[in-house]
């Protein structure tokens, strides 16, 4: 097997590398696709069709890249130890489920080897455990006002049941105690029987 | 408050606010941004009855009644920034999309970025004052994303010195445009410019389709609602068919091409104006797929906290949700893709106000490579985020079905995203066309810049597939 990169699953920067280069290699994919396509005399508009799907894949994987270098970019501009913290997991977190949601992607490349695929699943683990303490406040964090948010499970005081079932009175289906339905076809029917 | 939520908080091992303040761009950012949200929330004029409980024809009604209402105290208050503007109108909404949407997201910028100067001071102050109120016709029955395939035709006659519009065929019906159907009384219309015989492609026209004091459709102009859709409940999406409708040369905007009064064509100075349009829509987009999976994932975490079901070790009381590893693997990489897009809307925004000033100057430079990324990144979050709620939804059991819960309506009105201001698959195919032509460069020995300089690096690293 070749040599895969030297890839450290904890540095969120030999991470961003990583999705780089996948990139790249779909774009090249890509590339050579449609020169295949144009030695098998194909017009360029031909060639082009017969290698969307490549061509799709290559851009999603720069825009995968691009949101994964950012998030690391962002990290830089975090002062506060804390938050840096939290959010360095979470970024960690992105970009391992990342690879694992796309892990042909890497292990064709041969960016990565299997074993280091399975490292990347145990790695997830443990970030989740790390973050479960730190979740109901990381969504505090993006501060929607309950009455923007608009919904009884997502409350900010928790209290769910209590207005999920005065909502559910207020359907004006329970305006009545006794719908129409029941005078004009239920209570006939009956009689009918 | 409940115990569980509240013993959450206490757990936390960072400051939330400051937080919030890094999300917002700064502490000050953050507490304007509550006043605006407090002056809507504290408002009694903004006070609804639960759509929910409410047919599409009282739902349209209460939309317009808080549209007029909003209209009346964005002036009260004075609030100009677009961005404050733009939140005032989210909270007033409750982020539903609403009927006079289009007359400032797309009817009114339109105005301004096209309408060359005697048309700017006909038509500014009657749109400000909203004396007209406008949509965006572009699409059609047949036609969406690509706009060269539009059928709709504008003709010029040089013996009237008018344009006569004209909807052809059945699939060239416009189709879609939101308040079209019953709100609006003048359309921006794109339609391709024939004259002297010579087609010119795609232009913009503006066309009154109501009158204005009786509100009913002009002579010529067929117009109404398409009917209920997947969600969008409050928009009157609608349908506009034009039987050769005569307007004044005037009446196409003319602040780069024009049609002189014996019909000569006067070319644009670039192609590539109208992208910067595109490419703002399109970051507005990523920052709004930000949001929808900040409030998808807000909902399913806070719930999964209250919610106790089933157990993990015999006999003991039933665990929150969000002990169990499965929920946790669901929902955990949502969140941290919710902060990676409001990282992402956030660059977008910037770099875009950072571009636009450069265009002001004639500088396009790197508007290829921002139209190129807007497009891509525009349909990488919303697929990402499309599927993202739909996982929030059922994490919450089935009370994810219930639109108490908010995710149904999250879902339908975000889902649009993946088809509208350009479909998916034909926005990732415009990122490779650039990719490619940069890989090209690279090929060819060329230097790159911005966010492709890697596919230097891939030559120069000789980066092939390596068999594993």
């Amino acid at each position: 097997a070749a040599r895969p990169t030297v890839v450290d699953v904890n540095d969120l920067s030999s991470l961003v590398e990583v999705y780089k280069l996948r990139a790249a290699i779909l774009v090249d994919l890509a590339a050579k696709s449609i020169q295949q396509e144009l030695q098998r005399r194909k017009s360029q508009e031909d060639a082009w069709n017969n290698s969307a799907i490549d061509l799709v894949r290559a851009s999603d994987a720069h825009c995968h890249y691009v949101v994964v270098k950012l998030f690391a970019d962002k990290l830089g501009e975090v002062g506060d130890t804390a938050i840096h913290s939290v959010l360095s997991t979470l970024a960690l977190l992105y970009a391992l489920h990342g690879i694992t949601k796309n892990s042909g992607d890497f292990l064709q490349a041969g960016l990565l080897s299997v074993p280091q695929v399975m490292q990347i699943s145990l790695r997830i683990k443990e970030l989740l455990s790390q973050l479960r303490r730190n979740a109901v406040a990381l969504v505090d964090a993006f501060d929607i006002h309950d009455k923007k948010l608009n919904s009884v499970l997502g409350r900010y005081d928790g209290n769910v049941y209590e207005h999920m079932f005065e909502w559910a009175r207020r359907s004006p289906l329970n305006a009545t105690e006794v719908h129409e339905s029941f005078h004009k076809y239920l209570k006939p029917l009956r009689s009918n029987l | 408050m409940n115990p569980d939520i509240a013993r959450e908080r206490e757990n936390a091992t960072f400051d939330v606010n400051k937080l919030t303040n890094i999300l917002d761009g700064g502490p000050e950012k953050t507490a304007r941004r509550r006043e605006i949200e407090s002056l809507v929330f504290s408002d009694p004029d903004f006070k609804e009855d639960d759509p929910n409980f409410l047919s599409r024809s009282e739902r349209y009604d209460q939309a317009v009644r808080k549209s007029v209402q909003m209209i009346l105290k964005l002036r009260e208050y004075g609030i100009a920034d677009p961005e404050e503007i733009q939140h005032y109108k989210s909270m007033v909404s409750v982020n539903r999309p609403e009927a006079m949407g289009l007359h400032f997201a797309m009817f009114l910028p339109t105005l301004y970025n096209m309408c060359d100067p005697e048309q700017s001071r006909k038509w500014l102050p009657l749109a400000e004052s909203c004396q007209i109120v406008g949509t965006y016709a572009q699409t059609e029955m047949g036609h969406g994303t690509h706009l060269r395939g539009l059928e709709t035709t504008a003709t010029y006659d040089p013996a009237t010195q008018e344009f006569v519009l004209n909807s052809p065929t059945v699939s060239s019906i416009k189709w879609w445009p939101g308040g079209l159907g019953k709100t609006s009384n003048y359309a921006i219309v794109l339609a391709q410019l024939y004259s002297l015989g010579n087609c010119h492609g795609l232009h913009a026209f503006i066309v009154q389709i109501r009158d204005i004091s009786t509100h009913k459709p002009l002579p010529g102009i067929v117009v109404g609602d398409i009917g209920p859709k997947f969600g969008f409940h409050e928009v009157d999406n609608g349908f506009l068919k034009l039987e050769n409708v005569r307007i004044p040369r005037e009446n196409m905007l003319m602040k780069y091409s024009k049609v002189e009064p014996d019909g000569s064509y006067v070319k644009p100075p670039s192609a590539k104006l109208t992208y910067g349009t595109m490419v703002f829509i399109r970051s507005m987009i990523v920052g709004a797929s930000a949001v929808a999976l900040a409030k998808a994932s807000t909902i399913a975490i806070r719930y999964s906290a209250v919610r106790h079901q089933s157990e993990i070790r015999a006999g003991e009381p039933e665990p929150q949700i969000l002990d169990y590893q499965t929920q946790q693997y669901k929902l955990f990489p949502l969140l941290a893709m919710a902060y990676a897009f409001k990282f992402v809307g956030q660059y977008m925004k910037q770099t875009y106000h950072r571009i636009s000033e450069d265009i002001n100057h004639g500088n396009f430079s790197e508007l290829p490579e921002l139209h190129a990324l807007s497009a891509g990144l525009k349909a990488f979050t919303t697929w990402e985020t499309n599927s993202a709620i739909e996982v929030c939804r059922m994490s919450c059991g089935g009370h994810g079905y219930s639109q108490s819960s908010a995710l149904p309506d999250i879902y339908v009105d975000f889902t649009p995203t993946c088809t509208y201001e350009g479909e998916n698959s034909v926005m990732m195919l415009q990122t490779a066309r650039y990719l490619v032509k940069s890989y090209r460069q690279a090929k060819a020995g060329q230097r790159l810049s911005g966010i492709v300089s890697y596919l230097n690096e891939a030559q120069n690293r000789g980066v092939q597939p390596q068999p594993v």
